[in-house]
């Protein structure tokens, strides 16, 4: 999956793929001051199994927690579960449907999922759907963290580590052969990190086109942007 | 093999054909005879159709003249009728026919050599129940017939996900194989046509083994929770959302123990307390309210149904002995007090909901016995906080009372028929309320642009159900279509939202042409005229006079025999006109059935 990240206090953003065996699951976030845990599982396009590093990977299911309020939301690209205590609550994508009480609220809309708890802390999951007998692509989701300011800046994981400002400067700024992945230097974390300028595509308005969103891609699964290595970030379970 | 034409008369052709859209059931009848012999014969034509259904059309054609029936008003009926009857030329058409069903029956003259042919039509709007619709159809030919069957054909714009006929007579391969079902996408089908010889009940018998309950039961895709389909102006709205938890209960069960309760009764409303005790789940409460002459309690307050409770409530369930007169106003403001007070005290959950059920089985005699003051002081107590469930047991009752006590409190009544299955019958309707969804639902559509709705507010929406609204647009031309459906679910609170685009919707529903156009229409006549004729129940002066119209306004306009209304047939018998009429039965007119009860015979 690729991860693009808003740096906060910046005008840019840093970009990067983690390449994972299928199956995997991701920490993307896990904040000890708001209870709230977020791990992503990695699906694989069908074709191509026998070679891992053209296959293209994308998130496949999206595990939220919320320990305090003892809320599990799985995500997947069939159905929203509501894990509610002991109560179980199921939604299909198709469902346009609002799920409020005191402590959250779900909103379901087609290919959209907004979850917010407490004061402002909001989560959007979006349904990619390809078309349904296709022989390689698969249906994935997309997450996304709106007003990540809300969240602590203790928080861990691929996407919660950057809740805090991140000091970067890139430099050595070179053309290559294709005038739009122009290569550079990027100078983060006492690393100087060899990066490309990219453009990924933010699907949080328009859940169909997306919105551009150029950014430096940070090599090597982000390796020298994320702190220690990316498999630091691989856990056993979605919850 | 005995002469299957015994009495001249040979009926060489029945047919039943269904065509069933989007919950709809549109079914005709039809039976050809000829008469033999060489003197004019009585034939006769006995069709048994669900009470749930309203007869719209009946046709006699003898030697290609056709007699119609026509649908009037019950007061205009009657005097063509009275009429009649003075000059001795009529008869009743139907009745009451044991649970279900109510028995159409008509017989004429027919001359020798004539054709005869028969065709009577009925609708009805196939209700959810426990996650199946069910259709019933009751097969009783009086003899082997050449050409025989029953064709079904089943549109459902939502897909069909199951779909399923039995028949009680088919008990072996050969009349198996007359069967067919199938189902694909949004069609399904079902097909009986046994031949003559899978008709005899024996190989060299000439009577037929045709003789039992024909059902087709199906269910549609639930990818949505709702489905809205729009013809002509008019929509349809279905709602039955999947994988929800279900809301805890408070329930109070108020039971009869009076005197009448001695015996069968009794033992068999003990075994369907201790089923249901199995199906209590633990985070519900429940008491028991037992009501003879006085009023006895279980618990002094409602007890969470937890392993021990549920033990100590069997021992109690096993002791209950009848006793006494009937009490009918104590018990029920007992049980309903209980809850009342269980709410404001919040001894149960807070997102919880409240049952009451009673159980029956005659009138009250002792203590507030008024049945309106009863009414009146069950009304004020529940004060539209929860629904009253009420079970007659047997026939000794004012079944109308109790209906009427039920629908004025959000919930219905419920015959128990004092055979050997009561017990199951109880346990059954239990396990209909037992797992409620949603508590308080509403269906929002936006103002200004619907009109003539059915009732859109339900205090409960329980899993295997569905909650079916109808309406008008004002703007048959509009572009969208939005629909909102509210609900507290047992954790949350849910908006479901389901908009339509016409212009799409239109292009869809192209395809369904073959079964009826008009259908939504009709369906939304009958649940309307349904509807209204509950709601005059318990209406009175000027209400009541005003919902009448409005029924039988709509009743007359659709062709629906309903008990506002009576279809008149004229019968050619020897030239001289006579007149039978057909009128629905209502519940209070029960007539407890013969023994057996399935007992059919024109003649």
């Amino acid at each position: 999956p690729h991860f693009i990240i808003q740096v906060r206090g910046k005008k840019d953003a840093i970009c990067f793929n983690i390449d994972e065996e299928p199956g995997t699951v991701l920490r993307l976030i896990q904040d000890p001051i708001t209870g709230l845990t977020v791990n992503g599982q990695i699906i694989g396009d069908q074709g191509n199994s026998s070679n891992s590093k053209n296959r293209k990977t994308y998130l496949g299911k999206v595990g939220i927690v919320n320990s305090p309020m003892d809320l599990r939301i799985e995500v997947t690209t069939e159905k929203i579960t509501l894990h509610n205590g002991a109560a179980q609550s199921t939604f299909s994508w198709l469902d346009t449907v609002t799920v409020t009480s005191e402590r959250f609220s779900v909103k379901i809309n087609r290919e959209a999922m907004v979850v917010s708890f407490g004061k402002g802390i909001t989560f959007k999951v979006i349904l990619h759907q390809v078309w349904k007998k296709h022989h390689i692509h698969l249906h994935f989701l997309g997450f996304y963290v709106l007003d990540s300011d809300k969240m602590s800046t203790k928080s861990h994981g691929l996407l919660g580590q950057f809740f805090r400002p991140l000091a970067f400067q890139v430099s050595d700024l070179n053309p290559g052969n294709d005038p739009s992945k122009i290569h550079a230097t990027m100078l983060v974390k006492k690393y100087r990190l060899a990066v490309t300028r990219g453009y990924q595509k933010d699907y949080r308005k328009d859940v169909h086109n997306g919105t551009q969103v150029g950014c430096w891609f940070v090599h090597n699964n982000g390796q020298g942007v994320i702190d220690g290595v990316h498999s630091d970030y691989i856990v056993s379970d979605l919850f | 093999v005995l002469d299957e034409k015994a009495d001249d008369i040979e009926v060489y052709s029945t047919k039943v054909s269904c065509k069933v859209t989007s919950r709809f059931a549109h079914n005709v009848v039809t039976t050809r005879a000829v008469n033999r012999a060489d003197a004019a014969k009585e034939v006769s034509f006995d069709v048994e159709l669900p009470k749930t259904a309203f007869i719209t059309n009946f046709t006699l054609t003898i030697d290609g003249v056709t007699y119609p029936g026509n649908v009037k008003e019950k007061e205009v009926a009657k005097k063509q009728y009275e009429k009649a009857v003075s000059q001795g030329k009529t008869a009743g058409l139907v009745k009451a026919s044991g649970r279900k069903l109510e028995k159409f029956t008509v017989s004429v003259n027919v001359a020798a050599g004539s054709k005869v042919t028969f065709e009577l039509t009925y609708e009805e709007l196939l209700k959810r129940n426990k996650g199946k619709y069910e259709m019933y159809l009751k097969v009783q030919p009086k003899q082997l017939v050449k050409d025989f069957e029953i064709e079904v054909d089943i549109f459902e714009p939502q897909g069909i996900s199951m779909l399923d006929a039995q028949a009680s007579f088919i008990t072996n391969d050969l009349l198996g194989s007359a069967l067919s079902k199938s189902f694909s996408g949004k069609k399904g089908h079902v097909s009986f046509k046994p031949s003559l010889d899978q008709q005899r009940s024996c190989p060299t018998c000439g009577d037929t083994l045709l003789n039992g309950d024909f059902i087709i039961t199906y269910d549609v895709n639930r990818e949505s929770p709702a489905n809205v389909q729009i013809v002509n102006g008019y929509f349809v709205h279905f709602f039955a959302p999947q994988g929800l938890p279900v809301v805890p209960k408070n329930v109070v069960f108020v039971i009869d123990i009076s005197g009448s309760m001695y015996g069968r009764k009794i033992e068999q409303t003990r075994d369907a307390l201790l089923k249901i005790l199995e199906d209590i789940k633990e985070e519900d409460y429940l008491n028991f309210i037992l009501f003879d002459s006085d009023v006895t309690t279980w618990k002094d307050t409602l007890v969470q149904a937890t392993p021990e409770n549920i033990q100590e409530a069997r021992e109690f369930v096993k002791n209950i002995r009848d006793r006494g007169m009937t009490n009918i106003n104590d018990g029920l403001l007992t049980g309903i007090s209980m809850l009342n007070k269980a709410r404001e005290e919040h001894t149960v959950p807070e997102r919880s909901t409240s049952i009451v059920i009673m159980l029956t089985d005659g009138d009250a005699n002792v203590g507030e016995s008024r049945p309106a003051k009863i009414q009146e002081n069950v009304l004020s107590a529940i004060g539209g906080r929860f629904p009253l469930y009420n079970l007659g047991f047997g026939n000794n009752l004012n079944y109308n009372f109790l209906e009427s006590l039920a629908l004025e409190n959000d919930g219905f009544a419920r015959r128990i028929y004092e055979d050997s299955d009561a017990n199951l019958q109880l346990q059954g309707f239990y396990e209909e309320v037992a797992n409620p969804l949603l508590t308080s639902v509403e269906v929002e559509y936006p103002e200004n642009a619907i009109l003539d709705l059915t009732r859109n507010t339900y205090q409960h929406f329980y899993d295997g159900s569905e909650i079916v609204v109808a309406g008008r647009l004002v703007d048959e031309d509009m572009n969208n279509f939005k629909a909102d459906v509210k609900g507290h679910g047992a954790l949350t609170d849910l908006t479901f939202t389901e908009e339509v685009d016409l212009k799409e919707m239109e292009k869809a529903l192209q395809e369904q042409d073959y079964i009826f156009g008009s259908y939504i229409e009709r369906l939304w006549a009958y649940l309307t005229i349904e509807q209204l004729l509950d709601k005059r129940k318990n209406a009175h002066g000027s209400e009541k006079e005003n919902l009448t119209a409005q029924a039988l306004d709509l009743s007359l306009k659709y062709h629906f025999v309903t008990p506002l209304t009576s279809m008149v047939v004229t019968k050619p018998e020897d030239s001289d006109n006579q007149m039978a009429i057909a009128d629905k039965p209502g519940e209070a007119s029960y007539q407890p059935p013969s023994s057996p009860y399935y007992y059919v015979d024109g003649d």
